[in-house]
């Protein structure tokens, strides 16, 4: 029985990184 | 030393909405604290990690940038309602280390250092070539600047008569010539008008102001423009200690009054509280 190799699930939305985090007002 | 389950180190991302709130009550921590300068708000969340505390309780061990308002640390605006400083008045970044701690869903800090820089030069004139870059404090038309716009503001005002606390901040102007301070004062008992009685050196009351201020050369002479705003008297209470402070590492005075005169240089300033370790 043939059967297809996984496909991966694609691109989808990439988390992110852990840190630093989100600038809020402007960096210096 | 058998490994005791669930005592191990969290890394929560910056982002995260906990990591958030430990950070903000952080910056509540830091703005409650000092007094001289200005408020700051967050900026970024660098680093965090959290450790499990006995008996109870988490430690959030916090990195994270803030930026210079316009609101003066002894101003009682809320902190919401502070406008951040832009790049173009010359911004200031302050750089945190603070633990706190989480328990009962409640945050307090157990340690707290900060120090703040002003941008650089070279990244004020990239935005703006024309923009006046902050000046030290100490410089002499900087002190002179707010000395004569401090007499300016006691011979137009009827009501109590205002010492100069600190210069908070200050700008050399090319184009006219002038000088821009920012500067606290703080009231004494003695009316206006009696500025000049030696009964005035007596303790101040507890009553703040901030003032801004341009003295600008003119051909035989200066021109002073000066506006105050005195803040409400506010019940001057003992700051609240950090969880483990020893008197080995005793906070900054609580009085706005004792605490250290100005700067001598451009407002680089730091602040350390608490121990070191938790």
């Amino acid at each position: 029985k043939v059967t297809h190799p996984g496909v991966a699930s694609g691109v989808g939305p990439v988390p992110p990184p852990p840190c630093p985090g989100r600038i809020r007002h402007f960096k210096i | 030393t058998p490994v005791v389950l669930g005592l191990e180190e969290r890394n929560p991302a910056c982002d995260d909405p906990e990591t958030e709130a430990a950070a903000l009550a952080g910056v509540d921590y830091l703005n409650q604290h000092v007094r001289w300068g200005y408020k700051h708000v967050l900026n970024q969340i660098d680093k965090v990690r959290v450790w499990p505390r006995r008996p109870s309780g988490e430690v959030y061990e916090l990195e994270f940038d803030t930026l210079e308002t316009t609101c003066h640390a002894l101003d009682i605006t809320p902190l919401a309602n502070c406008s951040v400083r832009t790049v173009t008045q010359h911004a200031v970044e302050g750089d945190c280390d603070m633990h706190v701690l989480k328990q009962d869903g409640q945050f307090s800090v157990v340690f707290a250092k900060c120090e703040s820089t002003p941008d650089s030069r070279e990244d004020v004139r990239k935005v703006c070539p024309q923009c006046p870059l902050l000046t030290p404090v100490n410089n002499t038309k900087v002190v002179h600047a707010a000395n004569a716009a401090l007499a300016a503001f006691n011979a137009q005002n009827n009501g109590s008569h205002f010492e100069l606390l600190e210069i908070s901040r200050a700008q050399l102007v090319p184009l006219p010539v002038s000088t821009y301070v920012e500067f606290a004062v703080v009231a004494t008992d003695c009316a206006a008008a009696d500025g000049t009685d030696p009964a005035c050196s007596g303790p101040p009351k507890k009553q703040y102001g901030f003032c801004k201020a341009t003295v600008a050369e003119k051909l035989g002479g200066e021109e002073v423009s000066v506006t105050c705003t005195v803040f409400p008297t506010q019940p001057v209470a003992p700051l609240p200690q950090p969880d483990a402070a020893s008197s080995a590492n005793p906070p900054p005075a609580a009085d706005p009054a004792v605490s250290p005169p100005s700067s001598p240089s451009v407002p680089v300033d730091s602040v350390a509280l608490g121990p070191k370790r938790v």
